[in-house]
């Protein structure tokens, strides 16, 4: 009796479960949504711009590349590998298919 | 995209989430693929 | 009893799925306050100054932003039309997108921490559908990590 009653409150459970995963594969369409027509909104996107002080107080003292680049954009890592003179090599490709990236050097300098 | 046979990382803009991202700075990091 | 067993396994399942969903769910809910915080402050700040800021120093969204230590030597290759780029760095970078920098910019009102005030709960409240706000309240109080039934 007692595995039975497990076997009926494991049911429910899963059932409930099933029901909370519906709720939230749908309110993350909707919101998806939201934001998509939020960012799309001309009257939106106008204002949808940081300034270069802003971008470097939350990067202090470092040398930054802002990479602005079409949907799309393909940026690829390889694993950091050492080069001949024994030091490792960082590495950034970047390839767009559909249009001009642009890339802007920033310090605080 | 994802981890390719030579051991890369690929994000696409406006596509990947930012986790790829940080799986990119953890490789860097730790120079080891996740 | 199998069964049992078998209907437990199947619950963790679906747990950790439910887990991972609400995750994303709070990434976007954490998405959509940043973004419509930044353009409130930016129309607010033109409008104080009655004109825009220069182009050149601004950079509108979607970017992403590589940070490296200022002593990192960068060596760059550009194709002609721009469309390929290649950098090589002698140290270590980061690579962080728009919304990392709107969240350490502070337009995420702190919940991306669960450090958020009252005052800036009230302002996160304003800026996503009425249907989430449970989960708001409870974003601010830390990220929810178990599943959350509002």
């Amino acid at each position: 009796k007692e595995v039975l009653d497990q076997l009926q409150h494991l049911k429910a459970q899963i059932e409930e479960l099933e029901m909370k995963e519906k709720d939230l594969d749908q309110q993350k369409i909707w919101l998806q949504q939201s934001i998509k027509n939020v960012s799309d909104d001309p009257t939106n996107s106008r204002f949808a711009y940081v300034t270069h002080d802003d971008i470097c107080n939350c990067f202090s003292g470092d040398t930054l590349l802002a990479i602005l680049a079409p949907s799309g954009t393909q940026l690829e890592v390889p694993v950091p590998e050492l080069g001949q003179n024994g030091q490792k090599k960082y590495q950034v490709n970047l390839r767009s298919h559909s249009g001009p990236i642009q890339v802007l050097l920033m310090n605080r300098e | 995209g994802g981890l390719s046979p030579r051991d890369k990382i690929f994000y696409y803009f406006s596509s990947s989430p930012s986790k790829r991202l940080r799986e990119i700075n953890s490789m860097i990091k730790t120079g080891e693929t996740p | 009893a199998q069964e049992c067993q078998n209907l437990e396994v199947e619950r963790q399942r679906k747990l950790e799925r439910i887990k991972q969903k609400q995750s994303q769910l709070q990434e976007l809910i954490l998405q959509q306050i940043a973004f419509k915080n930044l353009v409130q402050r930016n129309r607010q700040q033109e409008q104080q100054t009655s004109r825009p800021p220069p182009s050149n120093s601004v950079i509108h969204l979607p970017f992403i932003i590589v940070n490296t230590s200022k002593k990192t030597v960068i060596d760059c290759s550009i194709s002609n039309d721009k469309f390929e780029y290649l950098f090589n760095f002698d140290n270590t970078f980061e690579i962080h997108d728009d919304i990392e920098v709107l969240k350490r910019m502070g337009m995420a009102c702190g919940l991306e921490s669960g450090k958020c005030s009252p005052e800036d709960l009230k302002i996160a409240r304003s800026l996503i559908p009425k249907a989430l706000e449970p989960y708001l309240t409870e974003m601010a109080h830390g990220s929810i990590n178990n599943v959350y039934v509002p």
